[in-house]
């Protein structure tokens, strides 16, 4: 039995919308703790972790471990129902996932706050999903740099406009952002800066050893689909480990990606 | 010229 009821299905869509383009189909754990997925994007190359803990939910109740494998294209595309409609507020619907007794559908209900005489009702098809799961062992980083979401999803959109890959550098100097193509160089460099009016403006770079490592602009602009769910992310950094781009989500959990880096022939 | 190696060169499969 599995019943969670999410005051803030919005945040459930900003999860969807932030993961859908980089993995397809996968499985959805849920124990007593929480929601959690694992995923690789199909070159596996990149790999998504999410937490959504028990806490987090207006409701939650699992009695037994289960793990729901879903289209996330299909799940987006249900939960964009629950906001399509101007008149009802779209942005704070009730959520409520029930797993049918022979788990091979997820009725997904949404109840508005503002209109409680509408309901609507959605019934998705689950499916089988052969998901591998990777072991990440807790590491320690070279780096971490904690950045404005947005400043962070403006370097990358702005330097994949020049190049394909971006070299990240962390030094004393701060971390630099730098990229090369056809047509030129591009390097942005963000300097520590903690006096900041709202600590989430703030730029804070722990590091430990200087570290330089080369991404696949591709990808990290996938993940800046996330900037709507936290104002902050968190990139850490160790020289032949995925980098991690985390994106807390306020109270509930985090979406985590981790990325390959691309190294030397 | 730059290699892209998988997610399981740095991580066991579980």
């Amino acid at each position: 039995m599995l019943e969670l009821r999410l005051v803030q299905g919005s945040l459930l869509k900003k999860v969807l919308e932030s993961i859908k383009d980089l993995v397809n189909d996968a499985n959805f754990d849920c124990s007593a703790t929480g929601f959690s997925l694992q995923a690789m994007d199909s070159s596996h190359v990149a790999l998504v972790a999410l937490l959504l803990r028990s806490e987090g939910f207006e409701h939650y109740r699992c009695d037994r471990n289960m793990s729901m494998g879903m289209n996330l294209n299909n799940m987006a595309k249900m939960l964009k129902c629950a906001g399509n409609d101007d008149i009802i507020t779209p942005s704070r619907p009730m959520m409520a996932v029930t797993p049918s007794p022979s788990c091979s559908k997820v009725q997904v209900r949404f109840t508005c706050c503002f209109a409680q005489d509408k309901i609507a009702d959605f019934e998705m098809k689950l499916m089988d999903i052969d998901s591998e799961h990777l072991g990440i062992p807790e590491a320690e980083y070279h780096a971490i740099v904690r950045m404005p979401s947005s400043e962070f999803s403006r370097i990358c959109k702005d330097l994949s406009s020049i190049g394909d890959t971006v070299v990240i550098s962390v030094t004393k100097e701060g971390v630099r952002f730098s990229t090369r193509g056809d047509i030129g160089t591009a390097n942005v460099v963000c300097r520590q800066n903690t006096t900041v009016d709202k600590p989430e403006e703030a730029t804070i770079i722990e590091m430990n050893e200087p570290v330089s490592l080369t991404f696949a602009l591709r990808y990290m602009n996938s993940f800046t689909k996330a900037t709507p769910l936290s104002n902050t992310v968190t990139i850490s950094l160790s020289s032949e480990l995925p980098v991690v781009v985390e994106y807390k989500i306020a109270e509930m959990g985090y979406v985590r990606f981790y990325l390959a880096p691309k190294i030397e022939d | 010229a730059q290699n892209q190696p998988k997610l399981s060169a740095f991580f066991s499969l579980r």
